[in-house]
């Protein structure tokens, strides 16, 4: 606070606090919510813009005169056919249910990770650090290698598979078609906050696919008497019912919203306690069972319910978790929307172990280590893998036909931009 | 915040004791090594060269007498022990225990230190 009263800081002191608190790009020259700068919630968080001069063009867009001048949507398909005067766009997406994928998530959804050889004495080398300035800007999430929005290929271990991966597979002109609209401490309670931030216009944008995905921080807090300050399962119905009214106003019709429910976070305690935290595995004195208590007694824990030794608590952590998700299953069920239909389905998390450990993993692998407390790489990548067969096995109209043009599309616009 | 202080400070001196016993090296190497190894960028490693010029001095030679990073935290004012509650720690507590090892390790840091952390 003392640098920005400084005259000449306050201005850009103003609009950085903004920006971090609208989680709206900080390099964005039309104000379209696109940007060309990867981190800073740049092209990291949500597709790259094509030109940040123009307002009018960004990822998302219906094509205007079917791109037939310039690429209106930057999903890389511009131009006339030569052959038969005929656009591009037009003989490519026309007709084939193209649309985008919007994540409204919390530190899982975004990625929270950080580098295990940062705090490991052994490991730590210039090169491991040189990643450190792009996680400080990225608010140490990585959305670039996540598992809905994931779109590089992982450099923290693991690989990147991930929702937007596979719609863009299914059908290219979803290409840049993404927005991760995650931050870290996303729960019911802040998602109407953070909604307000997504980019969509019902007027000039095709539809979405929205993934709500609140895995923990309605029963996740620092507090002692943390049952206290969970979620109830009314608040949760109200909250999220705000946030669902709030799309049906944004949304373009024919859009879709899934649920996701809360995490059974026992999983964190039964299979890490007794492990060595990095900061233990030289000298062998620190498990996660010490770095939990730890961050409760200073009362910064994420999770004081489940990153506790009392099985009581934990359990009743648990309890609450699956009422709130009871209450967004019944939500899907009972509630209509003009724009969209809802759908629930569980957060996956015991079918990634079985999956993990059937390849031969184990399952403390999936936790990342330095936290000891999110879904890391591999988990992401497993956890959009179980997702979209399950969308594709029980809702496939929700993510539009196969584009039969496909390879006619990589033929003519080879990686279309890139991202 | 404070808490974020204590845990920052925790890392960060476990790291230098880690560092100095891998690269089998003193405490003053392993902490320039670890301004050396942050990049230059968003003047990281300046802030580690200042930090270090700060705390550094102290925080070796608590390291040099054996005390933890607990015992380290606490001398130099980052973690604080909030009246009627437990010492926040994530190491074993040594022999001496907490009360005697953070009473003597403060004996050694200078009342400039406080100052210094207390202005920073």
């Amino acid at each position: 606070s003392g640098v920005c009263s400084l005259p000449f800081l306050k201005q850009l002191c103003e609009k950085i606090q903004l920006l971090i608190r609208c989680k709206l790009p900080f390099e964005d020259l039309d104000g379209d919510k696109f940007s060309l700068y990867p981190t800073l919630r740049g092209y990291h968080w949500r597709g790259r813009d094509c030109d940040d001069v123009q307002a009018s063009v960004y990822p998302g867009r219906r094509p205007h005169n079917w791109d037939a001048d310039k690429d209106s949507n930057c999903n890389g398909i511009w131009g006339v056919d030569p052959k038969d005067g005929i656009a591009y766009e037009q003989k490519f997406c026309k007709g084939t249910e193209s649309k985008g994928i919007i994540l409204l998530g919390d530190s899982a959804g975004a990625h929270f990770h950080i580098p295990p050889e940062w705090v490991t004495a052994s490991q730590m080398s210039v090169k491991a650090f040189s990643n450190l300035p792009e996680a400080f800007a990225n608010e140490l999430d990585w959305p670039q290698f996540s598992g809905v929005t994931g779109f590089l290929n992982a450099t923290i271990g693991g690989w990147t598979e991930s929702l937007y991966l596979y719609l863009r597979k299914r059908n290219r002109c979803n290409h840049r078609d993404y927005q991760n609209i995650s931050k870290n401490g996303g729960s019911s309670n802040n998602v109407l906050e953070l909604v307000k931030s997504l980019a969509r216009s019902q007027q000039f944008d095709k539809p979405a696919f929205v993934i709500f995905s609140m895995i923990g921080n309605d029963v996740c807090n620092g507090y002692p008497d943390t049952v206290e300050h969970m979620t109830r399962p009314e608040q949760m119905r109200t909250n999220v019912m705000q946030a669902l009214q709030y799309l049906n106003g944004l949304l373009p019709k024919g859009s879709h919203v899934l649920l996701t429910g809360l995490a059974d976070g026992r999983f964190l305690w039964d299979n890490l306690h007794d492990r060595f935290h990095p900061l233990g595995q030289l000298n062998k004195d620190v498990t996660y069972e010490h770095f939990y208590s730890f961050l409760s007694c200073l009362q910064s824990a994420p999770c004081v319910g489940w990153m506790s030794a009392n099985a009581t608590l934990r359990n009743l952590t648990s309890e609450r978790a699956l009422q709130l998700s009871s209450a967004l299953k019944e939500l899907a069920k009972s509630e209509k929307y003009a724009n969209f239909d809802v759908f629930y389905m569980d957060y996956p998390l015991k079918e990634v172990a079985e999956m993990w450990q059937k390849s031969g993993g184990e399952a403390w692998q999936l936790i990342e280590p330095v936290d000891g407390f999110h879904p890391n790489q591999v988990a992401s990548a497993l956890g959009a893998r179980i997702i979209w067969k399950k969308i594709l096995r029980e809702w496939p109209h929700v993510l539009g036909k196969e584009n039969p043009s496909k390879d006619e599309i990589i033929a003519v616009f080879k990686d279309q931009g890139g991202h | 915040n404070k808490q974020h202080s204590c845990i920052g400070c925790v890392l960060v001196v476990s790291i230098i004791e880690q560092l100095a016993q891998v690269h089998n090296s003193t405490e003053k190497e392993a902490l320039e090594r670890l301004c050396s190894y942050l990049p230059a960028k968003l003047h990281l490693q300046g802030a580690c060269i200042l930090i270090a010029e700060i705390f550094g001095p102290h925080i070796i030679e608590l390291i040099e007498h054996k005390m933890n990073p607990d015992v380290v935290c606490h001398s130099i004012g980052l973690c604080k022990r909030k009246a009627g509650q437990p010492f926040c720690h994530l190491y074993p507590p040594t022999k001496m225990g907490f009360n005697v090892a953070i009473k003597e390790s403060e004996r050694m840091v200078a009342n400039q230190l406080k100052e210094n952390v207390h202005r920073l």
